[in-house]
């Protein structure tokens, strides 16, 4: 158990890395044991900092970079063992423009080998999709589903056509 | 192993039985805060086996039961079936498509069926496992798991990763 | 003590209540003591329905539903005894187009009397505001602020002109 | 009362002596993550005699002294300051503009000034008093706010209208 939890854990730290490195074009993050002789007890600690800014407490990061931080740290996690579709349920809420077209930038370099099902109110990340379902509530409280819409179906600022 | 299929009827605030198909590639879901986005992310998790009602935003297993609007009558039941595709045989089961279901009932109590056929719990749990599919392999993503894994208390980032390993 | 607290907490639920039928057009919402004979130790209750859906507790509620209720019960507080400003650091984040607009009419209401200073990624919102000041890091983890533009200087998307 | 600027120098990530304008009206702040739009809302905060350094994200508060960057040194000082027009004479004092300051030194301690001259916490405080004014008066609402306020942690909400009180 001991073992196998030392694999996945250098895994979850490579990926984390390179994720990260990605979302932040640059930078630097670790993830590290703080009591690595005790790995079943051990806090793991996490350490986060943006390009061209000096390493600090992952409390002081902006929102939207905490944000990218705990998205890096997620997938990293995710992909050890990769299922084959992935939710993500409004995770783009905090990103701005150019943080949203490396998330979208991400999701097309895994969408050959993961179904993702994408929860959003962009309309960047909308019009990036591949298929897109509605969900309604025409009755209060019942909910339905309207129909997919493929990305050539929306007109440029993403509304429907 | 592909997701084919999601249906609900009765679960959360899909009163009716409804259906999503799922296709390669990045689907968007879209709509007015409140419709339903969240409770089909919840109905995933949910039919693949979470045992926390917590994970879906409740107290106790029956509130994911349709409770009712100002217009339509609570109902006694919450059903929701994952459909997918098996030609890979990532799950050990000799069928080219697996269907996972789940309903619950106004005691709390859950029933699961794998292609139609009654099962235990431990059943979704064991064909699932080491596939990545199953309700604790990070494959809902939230924000609020934004904080958690965050969380200067280390023990909330403690447990996020038990539960992955 | 025991007096004020009991004046301020109906004017809170007071407020609250208005806030909250004009954020969701409608609905009901409410806000008391779990016990009510000891005001200085008592939980405080709260319970959100929005229009045409059955009163649930409020972890049930979606992201923006949550975002609304929680603005409601912050501005009727903030209500009782108003400072000349009120800052709103992206608490329009979780809020489809619509709600936006009820959001950005809430803040009109009020602005006679109340600077706001809202802070957004939302194009709408940024569309709405009557001055705007952009923050940048030209080098890198050094912000300065970078002049501030009228909403007239602004083309139709909400970019600069 | 109305607010008429903000100044920073050495607060967080404004290293550079900064200045803010205010207006009548709704002024949007906007820019790219992580460019310090919240840090003036924490130096607001933090002006206005906050003493709890969670409440702007650190854990001392000479967190919030300019830490440096791959370009900058650090600085050994963090100040603030916030002018405000007084023609109500909403604050009790004699002046048609008020200016509140506060420095922070490395080893963590405070210095306080109203219209340039040294004051107390306390002095900052009682200026304030009922205005609704003041480091907890609710003036400043920011999204983390939303989970606290609903928590069903009672304790936390309660936390909350106690310091509107
Ligand atoms: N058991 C239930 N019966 C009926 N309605 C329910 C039930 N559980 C939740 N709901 C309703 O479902 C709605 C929430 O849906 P959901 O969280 O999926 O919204 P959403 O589309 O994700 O919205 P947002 O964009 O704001 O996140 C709430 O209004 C809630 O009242
Ligand atoms: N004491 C400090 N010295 C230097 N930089 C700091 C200090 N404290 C915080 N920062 C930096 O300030 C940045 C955060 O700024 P802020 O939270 O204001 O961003 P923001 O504009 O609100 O972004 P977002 O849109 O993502 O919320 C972080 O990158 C952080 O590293
Ligand atoms: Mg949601
Ligand atoms: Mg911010």
């Amino acid at each position: 158990a001991t073992g196998l939890f030392f694999d996945t854990f250098d895994q979850i730290r490579a990926n984390f890395q390179q994720t990260f490195e990605r979302l932040f074009q640059g930078g630097e993050a670790d993830l590290w044991l703080a009591d690595p002789d005790d790995p079943l007890e051990s806090q793991i600690e996490i350490h986060a900092s943006p390009r061209g800014k000096k390493t600090q407490r992952i409390d002081l990061l902006s929102g939207g970079e905490r944000a990218l931080t705990a998205l890096s740290l997620l997938f990293g996690i995710y992909l050890v063992k990769p299922s084959p579709f992935c939710v993500l349920d409004e995770v783009d809420a905090p990103l701005d423009e150019s943080n949203i077209e490396r998330f979208i930038r991400l999701l097309q370099e895994f969408k050959a080998d993961t179904q993702f099902v994408v929860i959003t109110h962009n309309p960047r990340t909308i019009e990036a999709a591949d298929w897109i379902y509605g969900v309604t509530m025409e009755e209060p409280g019942v909910s339905n589903i309207v129909g997919v819409r493929l990305e050539d179906a929306l007109d440029v600022s993403g509304n429907a056509a | 192993m592909k997701l084919k299929a999601l249906r609900l009827h009765g679960f959360k605030s899909f009163a009716d039985a409804t259906e999503v198909q799922f296709h390669d590639g990045i689907t968007a879901v879209v709509g007015p805060n409140g419709c339903g986005k969240s409770n089909i992310s919840d109905a995933i998790r949910w039919v693949l086996g979470e045992q926390r009602p917590s994970a879906i935003r409740g107290g106790k297993m029956e509130e994911a039961i349709f409770q009712g609007s100002l217009g339509r009558r609570p109902v006694n039941r919450g059903a929701v079936s994952l459909t997918v595709s098996n030609e890979d045989r990532l799950l050990p089961i000799a069928f080219q498509e697996v269907e996972l279901g789940r309903t619950v009932y106004r005691d709390g109590g859950s029933e699961y069926t794998i292609n139609r056929s009654a099962c235990r719990l431990r059943d979704v749990v064991d064909l699932c496992r080491d596939t990545g599919l199953g309700a604790n392999a990070y494959s809902v993503i939230e924000s609020r798991m934004i904080d958690a894994i965050l969380s200067d208390r280390a023990e909330e980032r403690r447990a996020m990763f038990e539960e992955a390993s």
